[in-house]
């Protein structure tokens, strides 16, 4: 029933082809709220999937609620950026092992990332491009930094990384300018 | 004000000191292309079609004023960062173009994360911006798009395969539609410059060797198709829209780079989903 809604909100986008321009603003923002529903009801589905498959309640981490990031690719993630120590799991849908590179905006200098088994992770710190901090719709968000590792997921499945804010050295890159802006 | 390589056990990229896209070169075959890349517009053809005067560029119409697109000279800045694990080129076009060129580690292509927009318009001209890429290659008016999203497709520059073909679009008329990759091949040298996208795009081969896809539009016209507004929409701060996605390019061997897309392709289609949660718990505990 619930992921209802965003099949149906797909239906319509694709049989009038929306989001392509080719419909009058009113409308495109009614294809959008559809969408959004739609995927706001996904992420409930997904999130009573992962509490069947993580621990019972009493013993812990069953109690959280996962939050989604929807707009990691202009580096905006409210829990991310204001939390020290969080959890990532993240979902293969694939039908096989993959490895993925992940990008979480971030307000320190330094993180360690434990993978499922406990081992440290390699990560880098990348500082955000200007026109990243600029762009409308990051409005309150505060990251000026990525966290940059790569995970490994297994088949249909997922992996849980904890990160945690430390007080290291800033593992920051070397950085130049190649020409100044004239 | 120095050349700068970026590179990996798969391909290396070398950029000129003003942070230009210079030389791609596949580390497997050891073969090598020119490359440049940049980010053009095309001005969106006026007019009032509901006069009886000149069909405007709009939403479902693409008609270019004129077949060469307005450039800048070049990045105004560039910046790069060197680490472990990606390397990064950060490189401004123009104050609402901008690109940053990166490769991860052991990763068999380079990632092109484009930033467009708000894209101005108080010259009263709409605007339609591409990513472009110039290679060497030559590609004898060849170019390959995935279109329907299923199979490749050959598609040959001012020509149809099934009518005679009077080309009155020099641009627009070779536009194609791109669902996730298009490629171009270098039969002498048997080397493939494969692009993939991140959405459904158009794209376009306009000269031999080179590949170049629309990713933002903003046209001042309505086009007279049916939809009875101009494609101009503001965003909520009413200055225009700001569009940011990813390319992925490959260069490598024709008769191995299939084996690269397919994979890429369905990786990218189907890419993991992170979700986050607060905790302050222990490894140990939380395990």
């Amino acid at each position: 029933i619930n992921i209802q809604v965003l099949k149906e909100a797909m239906g319509v986008a694709q049989h009038h082809d929306a989001v392509s321009g080719t419909e009058k603003q009113q409308v495109a923002y009614d294809y959008a709220l559809r969408l959004a529903n739609g995927r706001n009801e996904c992420q409930k589905v997904m999130n009573d999937a992962m509490r069947k498959l993580l621990p019972k309640e009493k013993e812990g981490p069953a109690a959280m609620e996962m939050k989604y990031c929807d707009l990691l690719n202009i580096s905006a993630c409210t829990l991310t950026e204001q939390n020290k120590e969080f959890v990532m799991i993240v979902y293969n849908p694939l039908g096989r092992t993959v490895k993925h590179w992940v990008r979480l905006p971030v307000i320190g200098s330094a993180y360690s990332v434990l993978d499922p088994s406990g081992n440290t992770v390699e990560t880098q710190m990348v500082p955000l491009t200007k026109r990243t901090t600029v762009i409308p719709e990051r409005k309150g968000h505060i990251a000026t930094s990525e966290l940059v590792f790569q995970v490994q997921i297994p088949a249909l499945g997922f992996s849980t990384y904890m990160v945690k804010m430390t007080q290291g050295k800033k593992k920051l890159t070397k950085s130049s300018n190649i020409r100044g802006f004239v | 004000g120095e050349p700068f390589v970026m590179k990996n056990k798969h391909m290396s990229l070398k950029f000129d000191g003003k942070g230009n896209w210079e030389k791609l070169t596949d580390l497997h075959s050891k073969k090598s292309i020119n490359v440049t890349n940049d980010i053009v517009y095309y001005n969106g053809m006026p007019g009032n079609c509901s006069k009886g005067e000149f069909q405007p560029s709009g939403a479902y119409i693409f008609r270019p004023n004129g077949t060469s697109p307005q450039k800048w000279t070049g990045p105004s800045s560039a910046m790069s960062i060197v680490g472990p694990l990606v390397d990064e080129v950060h490189m401004e076009f123009s104050p609402w173009a901008t690109q940053v060129t990166r490769q991860y580690k052991d990763e068999p292509y380079v990632e092109v994360e484009w930033t467009v927009g708000p894209i101005p318009v108080q010259d009263k001209l709409g605007k339609e911006v591409v990513v472009r890429f110039e290679t060497g290659l030559n590609t004898d008016t060849y170019f390959y798009t995935d279109a329907n999203g299923r199979e490749i497709l050959r598609r040959v520059r001012d020509y149809r395969e099934t009518w005679d073909l009077n080309q009155t679009e020099p641009v627009a008329g070779n536009y194609y539609p791109v669902n996730s990759r298009i490629f171009l091949r270098d039969e002498g040298t048997g080397m493939q410059f494969t692009v993939m996208t991140d959405r459904s795009q158009g794209g376009a081969s306009i000269h031999d060797g080179e590949v170049e896809l629309m990713v933002h539009r903003r046209l001042l016209y309505d086009d007279c198709k049916g939809v009875g507004e101009p494609m101009n929409e503001t965003g909520a701060d009413q200055q225009g829209l700001i569009i940011r996605g990813k390319m992925y390019l490959h260069l490598g061997q024709t008769l191995d780079t299939a084996k690269f897309h397919r994979d890429f392709g369905l990786k990218k289609y189907m890419a993991p989903i992170p979700a986050f949660s607060e905790t302050n718990m222990k490894y140990q505990e939380y395990s």
